[in-house]
């Protein structure tokens, strides 16, 4: 109310959100009829297991509702979204419809604040649940930017502790005890917040009430909240306003009395905080997949990440030759092949090795230019002459081959006549020999007669003869 | 079964509506 922060850092929570887990979409709803100092009070405490994927933050009967300062019943904004559980959200200006504070409603930033110090509760891209001051600054950022975020009045629980009286030297100076911003806070009266649990689960918070007859006060509304787990939370718009709608059906007991005052009738509010289905993130997976139970399955070989917005042409990630797109890699001028790995064949170059070289003598040129003066022309072949070269280079292939032929035929010959005649020698051999040995008793040596011959002369048998 | 539209008696502000709201 009293400060105005336009850049810096303010003080809030940032919570991470809990582990994804395929299936657990779910919610628990727990309804409770509690003494508060004697006063018996109903409301109801809803969990929602995967926030970034099954909590949106709605306009006032749909898209467009906060520019045309639309105001319309919980029931009417939540069966229109196909909201599971639904509460009445921020605060508005009753007369005009205005929403008021901050508003990012599935991705779009619907009403900004202008910098304005009222507790803020949010989901960030990456599924960051955030809570307490920011400035505009940070509501604007875009590396991560909020994909719901709305405005409430007091900060009610920080980081598991009643942050009450901080909250209220924060969000307006001005805390003396009579004052109206004090009475806000110490007033019995139908109450709505939202917050987070320590696991990371989204919190909404309903009590029945009529102000300063019947419900409970900011205090007890926290303490409570304290006994549930609840790590951080702000308060919401409260009175007339709190509403709690099951299945598109009213499902509380709203304080404000209809035309017939016999009656009690929902308030039309502004923004509505909703539990649904799960939905991807972002719902139409950036038109690259389709949403099943929550989750993106992309479409084609190459959109990744779980938006589906990611290109990914496997880890050669185009070989640093190229740029990935959804049909493939893109390559470069003078690269080619799926993975833009190879260079273009000679005679061909640009991008995707589409354009043939245009260089004289039919000379190759850069695979990436074009560029004919790679080469000398001198090295270069006329047609004719390559085609002869070429014809002479065939016939000499053809000679060579014959000649080698020719020769290892004729090595082969003679190497057949040798073993041939080898074993004809050793054959002719073993036949004179039957099996057996024989002595050669030595002639002679240097034309004289052996010693044994001369003591043996004439016809003494020599039984070892042959 | 339409009761009619609500009378939005039942006011909880947190500010005063007479209040402006100005940066300071």
């Amino acid at each position: 109310d009293c400060t105005r922060v336009r850049a810096g850092s303010r003080e809030h929570e940032s919570w991470p959100p809990p582990p994804t887990t395929p299936g657990a979409g779910g919610l628990a709803l727990r309804t409770f009829v509690s003494h508060f100092r004697d006063r018996a009070v109903a409301g109801h405490l809803t969990r929602a297991v995967e926030p970034l994927r099954t909590f949106s933050v709605l306009e006032p009967g749909g898209p467009g509702g906060c520019a045309a300062r639309r105001r319309a019943t919980v029931e009417e904004t939540a069966r229109a979204a196909d909201c599971r559980v639904a509460q009445n959200g921020g605060f508005f200006r009753m007369n005009s419809g205005e929403c008021l504070g901050n508003v990012v409603s599935d991705e779009r930033r619907v009403s900004s604040s202008g910098g304005l110090q009222n507790a803020q509760f949010g989901i960030r891209r990456d599924g960051t649940l955030v809570t307490g001051y920011l400035s505009e600054e940070e509501v604007l950022d875009t590396e991560n930017p909020f994909v719901q975020l709305l405005s409430g009045v007091v900060w009610l629980i920080r980081n598991g502790s009643i942050y009450i009286n901080e909250s209220q030297a924060t969000e307006c100076d001005e805390t003396q005890e009579t004052g109206s911003f004090s009475k806000f806070v110490n007033v019995i009266s139908a109450r709505t917040a939202i917050g987070h649990d320590r696991k990371g689960q989204l919190v909404l918070f309903h009590a029945d009430g009529q102000t300063e007859q019947r419900g409970i006060n900011l205090w007890e509304m926290a303490e409570f909240l304290l006994k549930q787990d609840v790590v951080n939370a702000i308060n919401l718009d409260g009175g007339g306003s709190a509403t709690f709608v099951l299945n598109g059906t009213l499902a509380s007991y709203p304080s404000d009395h209809c035309q017939d005052n016999m009656w009690r009738c929902p308030r039309q509010v502004s923004t509505v905080v909703c539990v649904h289905e799960p939905r991807c993130q972002p719902p139409d997976c950036h038109g690259h997949g389709t949403c099943v139970d929550g989750h993106c399955h992309c479409t084609g070989h190459f959109w990744r990440g779980p938006g589906c917005d990611e290109l990914d042409c496997g880890p050669s990630n185009c070989s640093q030759h190229g740029l990935c797109t959804e049909t493939g890699c893109r390559c470069d001028a003078g690269w080619t092949g799926s993975n833009c790995s190879e260079e273009c064949p000679l005679g061909w170059h640009g991008p995707g090795c589409q354009r043939p070289c245009k260089c004289e003598h039919h000379c190759p040129c850069d695979p990436k230019t074009g560029n004919c003066s790679i080469s000398g022309v001198k090295q270069c072949l006329q047609p004719s002459e390559a085609t002869l070269r070429a014809g002479e280079l065939s016939f000499f292939t053809r000679t060579a081959w014959l000649a080698l032929t020719l020769a290892l035929a004729f090595l082969l010959l003679i190497s057949t006549a040798a073993n041939l005649s080898l074993l004809l020698s050793r054959a002719e051999r073993n036949r004179h020999l039957h099996g057996g040995y024989a002595y050669h008793p030595l002639q002679e040596m240097n034309g004289e007669p052996l010693a044994t011959e001369k003591e043996q002369p004439g016809g003494a048998h020599n039984p070892f003869k042959d | 079964l339409d009761s009619g539209a609500s009378r939005d008696d039942d006011l909880l502000l947190p500010y005063p509506r007479a209040r402006a709201r100005l940066p300071r």
